[in-house]
């Protein structure tokens, strides 16, 4: 509760005018910055809780990657292989949206909750992002596959390594050519 | 040859080769000749003793003359998936965008990337992008009231006093926190943004964002400093996203502008965990 108390609070204190216009002095903007943060932080532990139930992943990291608007995210700039990419929906409808990931240069193959293939392309990105100062540059690509999630509810994105049998596919080649077909399914 | 043409089941786009901008787009079984541009204004610097003499900071967004377009050819990179295409564009050595397409997702994108903007020579500059149509708008536009209801937009007007409109530009400006639109009887270009920014309609059948600002002086309205962020050394250097939509007019309200804004706003959540156990739903 004071996780949330505290995330609360500090998305009120966020519509102030001056937070959302900018015209707070740059002291005022670090404090809003560090308050978010440490908001965010909080109510991570929350959601990480939430999501061990609610799945069978009960060592589950869960993590967020805050940077992901910048191409970058410490939890795959080494290795982007058996990672699982949770998909929260917090609209009321559902919703189909692409997912980018920031990984390395590898082939991957992306399945989804239910071990189906998921078509997806590396995309490398620009090297007017990559040449930025102050920003990881571990990751040079960004895995792109498309997610349909149903509304307020989680799915499940499995990256795995390409079996070396397959290595020769150009890395944005599309490796499936089903759709994920699952919104139909289930209605 | 002197087109470039980027386009999936929904929609094509055309950008010429020679110039590297952007020239028409097809979407919604509309087509419509669509330049898009960057473009600077300067900051006007003042000593604040009087409204003439008023610098623009962080309140007051006051141009110095007139804007300066980026005219230089623009270098095209472009990646041609089966998912998503992108035309990587590149401006010059502060500006830079991705314009990109989703198969089966009825916008374009632009990924623009403004930043750090320099002020060797002791300018303060505001960077704003423009898309330039032929749609006959007539002065009016429409911008979002906070993400509700869109309001109609006169140029030059105000709905309830006569305005004067001395500072022509910025006169014209008003808060965009989801939307802005134009259209005349058969057209409608839509603009969504990701987040507050100030956006104008200068000219009939155009729509200008500001982007990304860094200015030298404080305008003397209460923040006391200047919107220079000096104590990174350089500038800043943001990155946002438009998503464009071009469709035909509508007495009614979008329902499509409507939902794509709630997915850009509130977009899925990503959670990340190693594993070697395939999750399942519970």
């Amino acid at each position: 509760s004071e996780n949330l108390e505290n995330l609360s609070q500090a998305m009120g204190i966020m519509q102030h005018h001056d937070a959302v216009t900018g015209t707070e002095k740059q002291a005022v903007a670090q404090d809003y910055d560090r308050l978010l943060y440490e908001a965010i932080s909080g109510a991570e532990n929350n959601a990480r809780d939430a999501l061990r139930i609610l799945t069978n992943l009960t060592s589950g990291e869960f993590d967020s990657c805050l940077e992901l608007n910048i191409s970058a995210c410490a939890f795959t700039q080494k290795s982007a292989n058996n990672v699982v990419v949770t998909v929260v929906n917090p609209l009321g409808h559902t919703s189909t949206q692409y997912v980018r990931v920031p990984v390395p240069k590898e082939n991957y193959i992306v399945t989804d909750e239910k071990a189906r293939k998921v078509p997806s392309e590396l995309v490398a990105v620009p090297w007017q992002v990559l040449s930025l100062e102050h920003r990881p540059n571990d990751t040079q690509h960004e895995l792109v596959f498309q997610a349909t999630v149903e509304k307020i509810s989680n799915f499940y994105i499995r990256i795995l390594p390409v079996p070396k049998s397959q290595s020769h596919l150009s890395y944005n080649s599309v490796y499936a050519h089903n759709s994920i077909g699952r919104a139909n399914d289930e209605e | 040859s002197n087109e470039l043409i980027v386009e999936n089941s929904l929609i094509k786009l055309v950008f010429d080769t020679t110039t590297g901008g952007l020239k028409t787009i097809e979407m919604n079984g509309v087509t419509e000749n669509i330049e898009q541009s960057f473009g600077i204004y300067k900051g006007f610097q003042g000593n604040n003793g009087e409204a003439k003499n008023r610098s623009s900071g962080a309140y007051i967004f006051r141009p110095d003359g007139n804007i300066e377009i980026l005219s230089n050819k623009v270098e095209l990179s472009v990646y041609d998936g089966t998912k998503v295409k992108e035309v990587h564009q590149h401006f010059n050595e502060f500006v830079s965008q991705v314009v990109r397409l989703y198969d089966g997702i009825n916008r374009v994108e632009f990924e623009w990337l403004v930043g750090p903007i320099p002020t060797e020579d002791e300018v303060g500059r505001e960077i704003v992008t423009r898309f330039t149509t032929n749609i006959a708008s007539n002065g009016k536009f429409y911008t979002d009231s906070n993400g509700r209801e869109m309001l109609e937009r006169d140029r030059n007007k105000r709905e309830n006093f006569d305005a004067d409109m001395t500072e022509s530009v910025s006169g014209n400006y008003y808060p965009v926190t989801a939307q802005i639109s134009l259209q005349d009887d058969k057209k409608r270009i839509t603009l969504l943004n990701d987040r507050a920014q100030g956006g104008a309609s200068l000219r009939d059948g155009e729509l200008e964002l500001m982007l990304h600002r860094r200015l030298l002086s404080d305008d003397a309205f209460g923040v006391g400093e200047a919107l220079n962020e000096v104590q990174y050394g350089t500038g800043l250097i943001a990155r946002g996203k438009i998503s464009l939509i071009l469709d035909a007019a509508s007495e009614n309200p979008n329902h499509a502008e409507r939902s794509t804004q709630l997915e850009l706003h509130l977009p899925f959540w990503k959670f990340f965990s190693k594993s070697n156990n395939v999750a399942s739903v519970k």
